[in-house]
């Protein structure tokens, strides 16, 4: 993982993901002072006019952005799920979207004008090819809308395009649960289980925790969230460093788990309050 | 790979009905497709 | 930083330069992406090179240094590559050994070890898509046809791997096929290697079925389970596959674990056929000679 785009490219603490909203607002606004600038320098205003630009023409802050951006990827997903696309195909769609907008300001672009784009690409980057026609034709919209940003859409992303989602991670753990808790749990319940999770991954992506944890500890965040005595148990016979030998007495586990427990479930914990 | 891998892959003890029923299928069978496979790549990206 | 000075290729979708990274003065390939060709948008083989390249760092796999935009083409920066292994089978004035050949695979497989581990198939892999660096080093190229291993209930399509690499199942129009398919290939590379001709070169798709099973066996149900449920499969010539003689006679050259090496990736059925694991830690590499040290490798 640590070889992966998306760790190398892809993930930030909380302070920095801030810092680079900030920095990402803040060249959006100098360029807009200064065409604003540029523009009254040009054209003699009238009072009322001037007075109407500097009550108007009023820079957004980094947190109305964020509300625009977010507004905006969840038309991503609905768009998505509307042209019934496979679940990773809506992650990777709601993925590129928020991460162009990690390195552009909606004052820049216009965040609609980006809805289809992301699609498209997303659906070429998965290998589910629609041709950007028929593309046009679902979406309603127009293949010179969508095709205008692919490469600027490309570029902010710093040509990343294969992204770990949760949903496989959610595969594992549901089998290595069986595993670990063979016999100890209820199959059919473990099916719901997996089914709810798996539909609040695709909420999780729309948040932070894309940019803050990797995906199986995103997981098993959610995994928390719907279940949270089951995971712990789960994870504490898994990592845990002691085991109970036969008479119930703790032993100490022979071979070192390269994973710290109390660690791993304040991480997930962190993640769970992040995503809920 | 360097560190021991987190994860056994223990086929008898999976119950995945998804999977159960694609093995079982001719088109699956002839195509050379696996369950191990899959029980690999769920569980590495699982684990990573 | 980088400048374009020869033109080395023209693909479908790319122009190949030689060129220059400035700041180190770095001997470097230049791919430049057409893209006015593909009417939708960015061309696929571009997005699944970017894609694929990205993730992998790996001394036998080629190295993506940096992209760029310029002028509204997408530029990959690659590692310069002067040859491949198809120029030197055909340049008969290079003689090679068998120890130079048990480096080339060993070097080969691990590239391809690689992409699996990191649940990549490369669907394309013959002698030119496996390149040559100048001191001497195979490097996997070209993951123009590459994609994720995909979920489960997901169709493939069969029209990947360059006609004379591909593996049987993909002969039959196979849509759930796995990593099995590379490993077909590199065993064909490796006869060719050994016969410094083409193996199995078919005129066309249904000639390849017959030349693959003329000199290989035509699979049935016994060793290969469902075979005769592909729809192509009635109309096959059936024949028996070689015997250890017959291979031993086609194959001079070639050790006893030298031809259970090659017939471990030329199993016919997918499942038994041999994965990248089973090839590098099989006896082949373990007996004399030593694979050569690539610089030393004519």
């Amino acid at each position: 993982y640590r070889h992966s785009s998306q760790y190398r490219f892809w993930s930030f603490s909380k302070e920095h993901l801030r810092e680079k909203r900030d920095m990402t607002n803040k060249l959006a606004v100098e360029t807009i002072e200064k065409d604003l600038f540029d523009f009254k320098a040009l054209n003699d205003l009238t009072p009322e006019e001037l007075n109407a630009l500097d009550t108007k023409a009023v820079p957004l802050t980094t947190e109305e952005e964020l509300k625009l951006i977010d507004f905006y990827a969840k038309k991503v997903q609905v768009i998505s799920q509307h042209l019934n696309l496979p679940t990773e195909i809506i992650a990777t769609s709601i993925s590129f979207f928020r991460k162009f907008f990690l390195e552009n300001s909606v004052m820049q672009f216009d965040p609609k004008n980006l809805v289809h784009t992301t699609v498209f690409l997303a659906c070429k980057a998965e290998n589910y090819f629609i041709s950007v026609d028929s593309f046009a034709k679902k979406a309603k919209s127009t293949r010179e809308s969508i095709l205008k940003y692919e490469f600027k859409l490309l570029e902010s992303l710093k040509f990343t395009l294969l992204i770990h989602h949760p949903y496989k991670p959610l595969h594992g753990f549901f089998l290595d649960i069986q595993n670990i808790l063979h016999g100890k749990v209820d199959l059919n319940y473990m099916g719901q289980i997996y089914d709810r999770t798996k539909k609040k991954i695709t909420q999780a992506l729309l948040t932070d925790a894309v940019y803050l944890y990797t995906p199986p500890q995103i997981t098993l965040a959610v995994l928390l969230i719907e279940d949270e005595p089951l995971i712990t148990k789960y994870l504490e016979l898994k990592f845990a460093d002691n085991d109970n030998d036969d008479n119930g007495n703790e032993v100490k586990r022979k071979k070192k788990n390269s994973i710290d427990l109390t660690v791993l479930l304040s991480v997930i914990k962190e993640c769970k309050d992040v995503i809920e | 790979d360097i560190e021991p891998r987190r994860f056994t892959i223990e086929e008898e003890l999976y119950d995945d009905p998804f999977l159960k029923d694609l093995q079982n299928k001719k088109e699956f069978i002839a195509s050379g497709f696996r369950t191990d496979y899959v029980y690999e790549r769920v569980l590495t990206e699982a684990f990573m | 930083e980088y400048t374009k000075e020869k033109k080395v290729g023209e693909g479908t979708y790319a122009v190949v330069y030689l060129g220059t990274k400035q700041s180190t003065g770095r001997q470097i390939a230049v791919k430049e992406i057409k893209t006015s060709e593909f009417k939708d948008g960015l061309d696929m083989s571009a997005i699944r090179e970017v894609k694929y390249l990205q993730e992998m760092q790996h001394d036998n796999v080629i190295e993506l240094i940096d992209i760029f935009m310029a002028y509204d083409n997408l530029n990959l920066v690659l590692e310069f590559l002067p040859t491949d292994l198809e120029v030197i089978i055909k340049d008969k004035s290079i003689l090679f050994t068998p120890a130079d050949i048990k480096s080339w695979m060993l070097m080969t497989l691990r590239g391809v070890h690689h992409c699996h581990r990191n649940f990549i198939l490369h669907r394309d892999l013959k002698p030119n898509n496996l390149l040559v660096s100048p001191d001497g080093i195979i490097k996997v190229a070209d993951f123009g046809l590459a994609r994720a291993i995909p979920a489960p209930h997901e169709n493939l399509t069969s029209n990947v791997v360059t006609r004379w690499y591909r593996a049987p199942e993909l002969l039959f129009g196979a849509r759930h096929y796995t990593s099995a398919i590379d490993i077909w290939s590199v065993g064909v590379i490796f006869a060719e290697l050994m016969l410094r001709i083409p193996y199995l070169p078919g005129q066309n798709d249904v000639d390849q079925m017959e030349v693959t099973f003329r000199a290989l066996g035509t699979p049935t149900d016994k060793d290969w389970p469902e075979v005769s449920s592909f729809n192509s499969y009635n109309k096959l010539q059936i024949y028996p596959p070689p015997s250890t003689f017959e291979l031993r006679k086609r194959f001079i050259a070639a050790s006893e674990n030298a031809l259970k090496f090659m017939s471990g990736m030329l199993t016919m059925n997918p499942v038994k056929r041999w994965s990248a694991i089973e090839c590098l830690e099989s006896e082949y590499f373990q007996e004399m000679p030593p694979p050569t040290n690539p610089s030393e490798i004519p």
